[in-house]
């Protein structure tokens, strides 16, 4: 019988985008995401954001699962 | 798991039987309300523990590949889908990228370095199990796993964020500027695992700190086998370091191979197992 139990190998997709010149794109970006956009996303893959950081460059979300 | 948001660029690493590649259509639909359009995209995974028990999209490569060729916008038309070997059937890279222009550069020139670790050390292993009824939340548990385990000192200039859940396992993202590193750590004896990851520029002056952080997250976790992977936007020889740092400490190169992928550049996948301790 086989014996399953949590999954650890994860799977990694990254995603680069270019925009128009405007300087708020060129900025922010995807940072201007809001909160509920990004949990939409979240919802699609089956997890949801416990902890959050971030700085002038980039912010960085720890994931249940 | 973790998700990084930069301006133009998004990394998002999951475990267990989620379902990674369908975060791509609303992805793509958030961004275009935002005015950026896709340009490149790469998935990479390890091979399953429990391969069966994943899900749709997730079933096999052949499956993730399709399920991607299908969503992705039709001026990604640079594409390659890859399976790296090892010498050990259980540990192969998978990678898939795809690219609107072949000639894309990451610029500043980065790699990223992906190691997972398998068979960890049982004493090692034990410290990522919350005590029961400890009182505390998942932030400040895991925060004493951070410093109980050494993993604050992988760069002792990061900023970290950590998880410890319950009743085991952790996760924990490093902000370092504009650099992140990411552990997460499956503790549970018979499929335990971790993993680390990191970014970095290759004209960083600072080659003998990749050593030295290898060095700590393999004292961390001493797995029995791991596997690292680095993907560098032009032929460079930062994968090199990895054989450098951990065969003294006892690990050494079973396998090592190497494949070019377009708007990735070159992965060169290696997987190490202990000969002593």
């Amino acid at each position: 019988m086989a014996v399953s139990g949590f999954e650890g190998f994860e799977k990694r997709l990254e995603l680069h985008f270019s925009g128009d010149d405007d300087p708020l794109v060129l900025h922010m970006g995807l940072r201007l995401l809001d909160f509920q956009s990004i949990q939409q996303v979240l919802d699609a893959v089956q997890c949801n954001v416990i902890s959050a950081i971030g700085n002038q460059y980039f912010d960085a979300y720890v994931l249940s699962e | 798991s973790s998700l990084f948001v930069y301006p133009t660029k998004l990394i998002i690493k999951t475990c267990g039987t989620t379902q990674l590649l369908k975060s791509v259509p609303p992805l793509m639909s958030f961004a275009r309300d935002l005015g950026l359009s896709l340009c490149a995209c790469r998935y990479t995974r390890g091979s399953f523990i429990f391969p069966k028990a994943q899900p749709f999209p997730h079933t096999s490569f052949k499956e993730e590949v399709f399920y991607l060729e299908q969503n992705l916008p039709v001026n990604l038309c640079y594409r390659k889908a890859s399976v790296l070997p090892s010498k050990m059937a259980a540990h192969s890279w998978h990678v898939f990228a795809a690219t609107t222009d072949r000639t894309y550069e990451l610029v500043p020139v980065t790699f990223t370095m992906e190691i997972c670790m398998t068979e960890l050390d049982r004493v090692q292993a034990r410290k990522f199990f919350r005590r029961a009824n400890d009182g505390k939340n998942g932030d400040m548990a895991g925060g004493e796993m951070t410093q109980l385990t050494g993993i604050n000192d992988i760069n002792p200039s990061a900023i970290i964020c950590d998880f410890a859940f319950d009743p085991c396992g952790y996760s924990m993202n490093g902000v370092d500027g504009d650099r992140y590193s990411t552990v997460h750590v499956t503790p549970e004896d018979g499929y335990s695992y971790a993993s680390f990851e990191c970014v970095g520029a290759i004209y960083d002056d600072h080659h003998d700190n990749i050593d030295k952080m290898l060095k700590k997250v393999v004292q961390v976790f001493k797995p029995a086998t791991f596997s690292v992977s680095t993907t560098c936007s032009i032929d460079h020889d930062v994968w090199t370091h990895v054989a450098h740092a951990v065969e003294p400490l006892g690990w050494k190169c079973r396998s090592c191979v190497m494949d070019k992928f377009p708007a990735a550049g070159s992965v060169v996948f290696q997987t190490f197992t202990v000969g002593r301790r």
